[in-house]
């Protein structure tokens, strides 16, 4: 294993990831929590909580751009499918330049960083979508909509499915309080797993991995002295993440083998095929 | 290895290119 670097190497390695995290993320747990708690200038969120309100958000209220050139014409669950599959593209693509910028990543095989991105964007999406999360619903469209938990609970199955997972890993993972830079390194061992099948050297993503873990070790004693072992706590988060991860890609393939009427993303196909 | 990436054209595209 990678020797131990020193104090003030971790220290610059968390405020290069904190910054590349800053930059390529757009939705910060910072701007969401003060749209979450009206601590911000600008409206509250719209809240979509029935087909009336998800129509008057889709009419212009909240996304500026429609979905296959219409509000919804297809059946509501098969339409908040789609607007999941539209995030998680966008995030696919903003984790991807955040991983470019983390450092190490463009110095592996670039097979190995297509193998790092399959695996590990949807652990790193569901990680950071608790940011976004209250136990009562999340914000949507940058912060212009606030869709109930309720509203989803009540479509019809498989579609009700998709996100009560998610909520509950949220209303656990919010308790640890982390803040962005805490979730910066945290992503940034996310997509850096040495364990991801078919990687050409592995060797080489744990060293990198080591580093993200000890520079996040270090962060997170200064960051939240009280909080006694967050870091332990945190990497058992690793786990569930996965375990999450599993059942959503699960989810997926019966939504494509019963619901004819949907489609996956391109991106979203090629993520999927293989996976687990 | 070449097919890994061939089976993934847009993440592979996404690495190489930027977010265009």
């Amino acid at each position: 294993s990678s020797p131990n670097s020193s104090g003030s190497d971790l220290k610059s390695l968390a405020k290069r990831v904190n910054n590349a995290y800053l930059k390529n993320l757009n939705m910060t747990k910072k701007k969401a929590r003060n749209i979450l708690t009206g601590k911000t200038n600008s409206s509250p969120p719209f809240v979509i909580h029935d087909m009336d309100s998800l129509w008057q958000a889709e009419n212009g209220l909240v996304w500026n751009q429609v979905i296959n050139g219409a509000p919804p014409n297809k059946e509501i669950g098969v339409h908040v499918f789609y607007r999941c599959q539209c995030t998680t593209v966008e995030t696919v693509r903003e984790l991807t330049e955040f991983s470019k910028s983390i450092p190490g990543f463009v110095d592996l095989f670039l097979n190995d960083q297509v193998t790092l991105l399959k695996y590990g964007v949807h652990e790193a999406i569901f990680a950071m979508l608790p940011s976004l999360m209250n136990k009562d619903g999340l914000l949507v469209a940058n912060g212009r909509g606030f869709v109930t938990r309720e509203f989803l609970r009540s479509l019809r199955k498989p579609f009700s499915e998709i996100m009560e997972p998610k909520f509950e890993f949220a209303v656990k993972f919010n308790a640890l309080e982390l803040d962005d830079s805490d979730l910066a390194l945290f992503v940034a061992a996310i997509i850096l797993c040495g364990d991801r099948p078919g990687l050409m050297n592995v060797h080489q993503v744990e060293e990198i991995q080591d580093n993200i873990l000890q520079a996040l070790n270090q962060h997170l004693q200064l960051n939240h002295p009280d909080a006694s072992f967050i870091f332990p706590k945190l990497l058992q988060k690793l786990a569930d993440l996965r375990q999450l991860v599993t059942e959503n890609a699960q989810l997926v393939q019966k939504i494509k083998k019963t619901e004819s009427e949907t489609s996956l993303h391109p991106l979203l196909q090629e993520i999927y095929r293989d996976m687990y | 290895s070449h097919t890994l990436q061939e089976k993934h054209k847009i993440l592979h595209k996404l690495l190489q290119n930027g977010n265009t």
